[in-house]
């Protein structure tokens, strides 16, 4: 049965077809169809052009505009893989497919690698985690003396620098996950199962069954 | 629990940057 509502609906430039989508992503069409229904308000937020630019980005996580994240930055830019300054809707799902609670866990861990991976290197080099322990500190209320931050970064590496190179590959990231799983545990949204309750007005139109 | 005794990178990842179960908050 054909829908009626979807004829001539105005779509957004980097749309792409939710069958598409669903069928690379752990997302159930109706699931991609909710997503569109985010996708659409936060692409407007500010330019509606229907492209998630920086600062939609940032007004949709901290409320601020403006506000200069380093951790932002970097999913961002892992979400923009045209690597063209904005984020399009195919881009948009099947980056947050990686935080589905369904997708498999090894892509989990490779998006945390290359999330902490700062300069793209393939490594995660000691200079790094201190730059994101000193981002994190900056944006919460902890303070640390450089002696203590030095110690916390000198251990762990230590754990996970298990070839003792000077710098964490794929492969010893992927041990230290396992031996730390919580790690990871920030690239599962558990919201993202319920996101059809979230956004359902799309969802009651849909024209294709799961 | 003392810093100290974290793990650099479980620090690391209780940014906010890092929470995108905001871009779900209407």
């Amino acid at each position: 049965m054909g829908c009626f509502c979807s004829k001539g609906v105005k779509r957004t430039p980097g749309y792409e077809e939710p069958t598409v989508l669903a069928a690379e992503t752990p997302f159930t069409v109706s699931e991609v169809e909710a997503l569109y229904e985010l996708f659409k308000k936060l692409s407007s937020s500010i330019i509606d052009d229907g492209l998630i630019h920086k600062e939609e980005f940032n007004l949709a996580l901290f409320r601020n505009r403006n506000k200069r994240n380093l951790f932002a930055d970097r999913i961002f830019d892992l979400f923009d893989v045209k690597r063209n300054g904005v984020i399009e809707f195919g881009e948009f799902v099947r980056s947050l497919g990686v935080f589905h609670p369904n997708a498999p866990i090894e892509d989990k861990i490779a998006f945390a690698f290359r999330l902490y991976d700062l300069r793209n290197t393939g490594s995660i080099e000691q200079e790094e985690l201190k730059e994101m322990v000193l981002a994190l500190l900056h944006e919460s209320d902890l303070v640390l003396s450089e002696d203590v931050i030095e110690t916390i970064v000198d251990k762990t590496f230590s754990q996970a620098d298990a070839k003792g190179d000077g710098k964490i590959d794929q492969e010893e990231w992927k041990e230290f996950v396992s031996k730390n799983p919580s790690l990871i545990r920030n690239m599962t949204l558990p919201y993202l199962k319920d996101i059809t309750l979230a956004f359902p007005s799309f969802v009651l139109r849909s024209e294709v069954e799961d | 629990v003392a810093p100290v005794t974290m793990n650099a990178f479980e620090l690391i990842s209780t940014s906010q940057g890092l929470n995108l179960s905001s871009l779900f908050e209407k």
